[in-house]
């Protein structure tokens, strides 16, 4: 099973 | 005053023809360089960032810095009302609460303009690092959106697995399961056809079709797409828009639990 990441996660606030 | 004038006036109606079912509304920042937007969805899963370079505009005029909040359900009923070959042309007052959008048709025989409100949008803005991917794939744009319109049958979620072999699209669902390879195009000759992979490292993973579908809308903004892929990171879905710029979706994967 997989479960959906969310972006932010990956790239900061700019 | 803003002004920037696009005689291929059909571009901003396919933008924004492939943008409206990801995102409500969004913020068109411009400044001298051009126009760029950055939004992410809803859920916080993808997001679209556009640029439109001045010099691809056949007249562009941004005094002063503007941040342009709208409505994208609204822009799209407005551009809807464009002709495929007007003339498109937006306008706004330093400062202003409107945009203006003037559109004018090949013989100049009509001119419409509609005006509309702009909203202050406090949208998160995400700082997207330069990042070098393991594996970039171009191919061609309709081929990627009927093998996303195909899978999406199966089941949820896409697996992308790249090799230097190739590329695999598969999903598995109740009905069973499919797969769809592409090999790298052994000989050239129209690029447009082409499906060419750049691999360092081979890279697999896994995205939830719906967004990918969305993404598919801008199909008609180019004869080409790029997927860009490294382990653990979003992927990132680029359509380049001839001789003025780029739409890309970047999309945060699905991790096993």
């Amino acid at each position: 099973l997989h479960s959906q990441e969310s972006l932010p996660v990956f790239f900061n606030d700019a | 005053m803003f002004e920037a004038r696009l005689l291929r006036g059909s571009i901003l109606k396919k933008v924004l023809e492939a943008i409206k079912d990801l995102l409500t509304q969004a913020t068109f920042d411009c400044d001298d360089s051009g126009i760029q937007l950055q939004a992410m969805d809803n859920s916080h899963v993808s997001l679209v960032s556009l640029q439109l370079r001045a010099d691809g505009f056949d007249k562009y005029r941004c005094d002063r810095n503007i941040s342009m909040g709208m409505n994208l359900n609204s822009v799209a009923k407005i551009l809807k009302c464009a002709g495929d070959k007007d003339t498109v042309t937006m306008k706004a007052q330093d400062n202003a609460d409107t945009v203006t959008f003037v559109f004018e048709s090949p013989n100049q025989e009509k001119v419409s303009d509609y005006e509309m409100k702009l909203m202050n949008l406090d949208l998160e803005h995400l700082g997207i690092p330069e990042t070098e991917y393991s594996c970039t794939i171009r191919m061609p744009s309709a081929e990627f959106a009927r093998i996303c319109r195909d899978l999406s049958q199966f089941g949820d979620s896409m697996v992308i697995a790249c090799t230097k072999e190739g590329v695999k699209f598969s999903a598995t669902g109740e009905i069973g399961s499919a797969n769809i390879k592409l090999a790298q195009t052994a000989s050239v000759d129209k690029e447009e056809e082409a499906v060419i992979i750049e691999m360092d490292e081979p890279v697999t993973l896994t995205f939830a079709c719906q967004y990918l579908n969305y993404f598919t809308k801008a199909t008609s903004l180019s004869p080409q797409v790029q997927l860009s892929m490294s382990a653990d990171v979003p992927l990132v879905v680029e359509y380049r828009i001839q001789d003025i710029g780029h739409i890309r979706y970047y999309l945060a994967p699905k991790i096993e639990d």
